[in-house]
């Protein structure tokens, strides 16, 4: 069974994310 | 036949923030069961099962086509249904009902969108296609 997403927004890409 | 799970790995630590959410650390791999169109994939790990943020996985094997659609410079009408204070500097403030122009979708739930003469990041959570109820 899928739970519930959360319902606040997901946090923005961490820095490892933007190096690219 | 068997259900293929794509396979991702976390780029970073991540703490879980609520209940239903997974805690992953940099190098784990885990298998996505579900995308939600608001940055959280429902994940794999072991045992355990939860939301992972988009913005914290890398898939493995770099897939053919590109998971992201390409910009729309044109602009998609979309209604601010929750209102939000940036945070970042590339961030949008914006208040309940106001209308946007949705210009790029991206996985990690956070799209660019156009106010006026004013572009910047915004929740795609708290945004609706505008014509359609929620």
């Amino acid at each position: 069974t899928i739970k519930r997403p959360p319902e606040n927004p997901p946090p923005r890409p961490p820095p490892e994310a933007r190096k690219k | 036949g068997p259900i293929i799970l794509q396979t991702y790995r976390a780029i970073a630590d991540y703490e879980k923030n609520s209940k239903n959410e997974l805690a992953v650390s940099a190098g784990d791999i885990v298998d996505v069961v579900e995308k939600s169109e608001h940055g959280w994939w429902f994940c794999q790990l072991k045992n355990k099962r939860g939301w992972v943020p988009a913005a914290y996985l890398e898939p493995i094997d770099s897939p053919d086509e590109p998971e992201e659609a390409d910009p729309n410079y044109e602009g998609e009408l979309y209604i601010i249904i929750t209102g939000y204070t940036a945070d970042q500097d590339d961030e949008l403030t914006l208040k309940e009902g106001e209308s946007v122009e949705v210009i790029h979708k991206l996985l990690d739930g956070w799209w660019v969108v156009r106010k006026d003469e004013t572009t910047g990041y915004y929740p795609s959570m708290y945004m609706q296609k505008s014509g359609e109820k929620s």
